[in-house]
């Protein structure tokens, strides 16, 4: 079939063979299926409007517009099998590039993404996110994590100590993520791994966003009193989600036990063959 | 000897909020990583030392930064070197190790001696190559794998050719 698959013993993950775009995981311990279409968006970062001077910069961040723009509606991919892995390259443009990988073993789907160097050359400051978007009912809820603790309910245009009169359509709905952020309807949760603290939501029901990158062309007058805005040609970033699909009841002893081994990951140290034996006297 | 003090004043220093956040100019972001990085040499003497103790055989470690980006000029030329993953939870691992290397077929044997499965994947958009094995670490401890390049032979390339989806 023209459908791209990638699967171990424990995961399944199809693409969609006309876009390149991630479609489905499936989880074949616990036979749940669920549609998630992941893919790149872009905030073009405010540079102050009409109804507020605020820049998106340093300390703030504040789009233009509340719909992000795609990055690419598809991707060139590449499909990489061999017994230790099975992978797909997607590269969506110039500066964004993604692999999602299986090992043999692995409860989760590793994407590994490639963001930057950011193109300013419209004279517009962008700000990129990954986004997944899954039909899970979610009711305006979503967690986060604090410091890889304790698990906090968000409401969305809600805060649970004030009457808040949501602003921010979309930055007002944003919130620290240290380690994960998860949405579940009861039955099923999706939950994502970060391999460092990020900005997160999720905007619409069943959808999670994470930033990934930024490069904005003016100050926030905030007290930097300089532009998020990287010399040269800029950075570009590499960094990784871990998504896992799991029953809700479940979940917990999964992203617990994965973001332990994700934060406390195995160091390598290499050396060239021999050595000279060696004791302390 | 090995010292670990300038690497806490480091990570001292950058609890600033400006560190954590990335809320400061772009000079003062690039002295937090000036600060970062001289502090990485002298902490690496000192976890040289101790792999040396604990092994029982003194070598020249290498830390290879930029595996992230399948960067170490070690793996990418040496034909035989050890791999020492360290596994800093308290409970045992089993883990891939992803190694930039040349287009070789290698050889990885674990501390045992015994022959572990391994691939030699091309990186489509780099077309460089990564040494894939499975290593199992134990808690709070290390495992020492060592990897010989087989002469003359080249890896299978299983890649598939890219596939160009219709364009938009």
């Amino acid at each position: 079939s023209r459908v791209l698959v990638i699967q171990n013993e424990h995961i399944r993950a199809r693409f969609n063979p006309d876009t390149g775009l991630l479609m489905e995981i499936e989880n074949l311990d616990e036979n749940l299926l669920l549609p998630v279409r992941q893919a790149f968006y872009w905030y073009n970062a405010s540079m102050g409007n009409n109804l507020s001077s605020q820049a998106s910069g340093a300390y703030i961040f504040r789009p233009e517009r509340q719909e992000p723009l795609l990055v690419s509606h598809w991707a060139k991919t590449h499909l990489v099998k061999t017994d230790l892995v099975q992978e797909v390259h997607q590269n969506f443009s110039a500066w964004c590039s993604q692999v999602v990988r299986l090992y043999p073993g692995q409860r989760y789907l590793e994407l590994e993404w490639t963001v930057g160097p950011i193109p300013t050359g419209d004279s517009w400051g962008k700000e990129i996110i990954s986004r997944f978007d899954t039909t899970l009912e979610t009711d305006g809820l979503f967690y986060t994590d604090s410091n890889g603790r304790e698990i906090l309910e968000r409401r969305r245009d809600y805060r649970p100590t004030w009457k808040l009169n949501q602003t921010e359509p979309v930055a007002g709905n944003y919130y620290p993520v240290n380690s994960r952020i998860y949405i579940t309807d009861g039955k099923t949760q999706l939950t994502v791994l970060t391999d460092r603290s990020q900005g997160g939501s999720s905007l619409g029901d069943g959808s999670i966003e994470l930033m990934v990158h930024r490069r904005l062309l003016v100050d926030d007058a905030r007290g930097v009193g300089e532009p998020l805005l990287e010399e040269g040609s800029g950075l570009w970033v590499r960094g990784r989600h871990l998504v896992l699909l799991d029953k809700a009841r479940t979940a917990a002893s999964g992203h617990r036990l994965q973001a332990e081994k994700e934060v406390l990951a195995p160091q390598v140290v290499l050396a060239r063959g021999g050595g000279v034996p060696y004791c302390l006297k | 000897s090995g010292d670990s003090a300038p690497l806490k004043e480091a990570m001292a220093v950058l609890q600033h909020h400006d560190a954590v956040s990335g809320t400061s100019r772009q000079h003062v972001a690039n002295d937090y990583a000036r600060q970062l990085a001289e502090s990485w040499g002298p902490c690496e003497v000192l976890l040289s030392n101790a792999l040396a103790q604990l092994s029982g055989s003194k070598k020249d470690f290498v830390f290879c930064h930029k595996l992230n980006i399948s960067v170490c000029p070690l793996t990418q030329n040496a034909e035989k070197f050890q791999v020492t993953i360290y596994n800093p939870l308290g409970r045992k691992v089993d883990w891939m190790v992803r190694l930039p290397v040349s287009e070789h077929v290698y050889l990885v044997k674990d501390p045992n001696g015994t022959v572990v499965p391994s691939d030699v994947v091309t990186v489509p958009s780099s077309d460089s190559q990564d040494l894939l094995f499975s290593a199992s670490v134990p808690a709070l401890g290390f495992s020492i794998y060592s990897v010989t390049r087989v002469p003359g032979q080249s890896p299978q390339a299983y890649d598939r050719h890219p596939r160009s989806q219709k364009p938009w």
